[in-house]
């Protein structure tokens, strides 16, 4: 779902041992890193390393008729050209899904056709949704390991809520570290000889540094890459000056690792 | 303020 802000499809390169999606956003600004390990599956099964090349937005879509408590299972066959979703629902309640597909157009005098008893046994069970597979190409260009000048290490929930206030205020933001302090300043879209200061000093923070950086983002990126901060309770940013701005959520078997373009010239 | 290009950044490295 994060993912799907940032770009509309991409690929999910799967093998033995993990799911990965790489993607770079139509305009060149931001690219997005997704690695999920085998381990933080319940169970996880690949015969054969394939692409699953989806849309992202329909995936999110389809992700949606999912509840918290539901056990999502992915699987494509070999040669397949959908991904089938299978929600298997853990408690024996019916999810507002199945009611709202039971009760359509049911005459109350009358009693549940078969068909309707039928699905009413299986569907507690399981939702089954195919989303078609795309032959899109994979982004095999890989970038170098960057050496980061600094390293500020913060809890995600304070990073999403500085981003999203600050948003409200203007289009681009400057991110300056020091030794002891991390500035996040606010620049208004015109000029930046009255930035507007805020406090961005949450507790938790961690900064490790051995140069100073100063880099100028789009907010609207920011806050697109902190929709993933309720997959970890800290995110890192890691920036050297002159070189795209890392935003990393590790979690137990995965991570998602945002690249952000920096603004140029003052 | 222009924008730095991610595509041609990591081409060049």
């Amino acid at each position: 779902k994060s993912c799907s802000i940032l770009v509309t499809d991409a690929n999910f390169e799967c093998n033995e041992e993990n799911i990965m999606l790489q993607a770079m956003d139509n305009s060149h600004i931001a690219l997005v890193s997704v690695e999920i390990g085998a381990p933080g599956f319940t169970s996880y099964r690949c015969d054969r390393t394939m692409p699953l090349g989806v849309d992202l937005t329909s995936l999110t879509k389809v992700l949606r008729c999912a509840k918290d408590e539901n056990i999502c299972t992915l699987k494509a066959a070999d040669e397949a050209d959908v991904l089938n979703l299978v929600y298997d629902a853990k408690s024996a309640f019916f999810s507002p899904f199945f009611f709202a597909f039971m009760w359509h157009g049911r005459d109350a005098s009358s009693p549940f056709p078969p068909f309707f008893l039928l699905c009413s046994a299986l569907l507690p069970l399981f939702i089954h949704l195919n989303i078609s597979l795309s032959s899109q190409t994979p982004i095999t260009s890989s970038w170098p390991e960057t050496k980061y000048d600094t390293r500020v290490t913060l809890p995600s929930a304070e990073f999403t809520r500085i981003v999203r206030d600050l948003s409200q205020l203007g289009e681009h933001v400057r991110i300056e570290v020091s030794k002891e302090v991390v500035r996040i300043s606010k620049l208004k879209a015109k000029s930046s000889a009255e930035d507007e200061d805020n406090d961005s000093i949450p507790t938790g923070v961690v900064i490790e540094m051995n140069q100073h950086v100063s880099l100028t983002f789009s907010l609207k990126y920011l806050v697109n890459f902190s929709k993933s901060g309720s997959l970890s309770g800290e995110v890192q940013l890691l920036m050297s000056n002159d070189v795209p701005l890392l935003v990393a959520y590790d979690f137990t078997q995965g991570y998602i690792r945002c690249y952000l373009a920096p603004k140029i010239g003052d | 303020m222009s924008q730095f290009n991610l595509k041609q950044y990591y081409a060049e490295q």
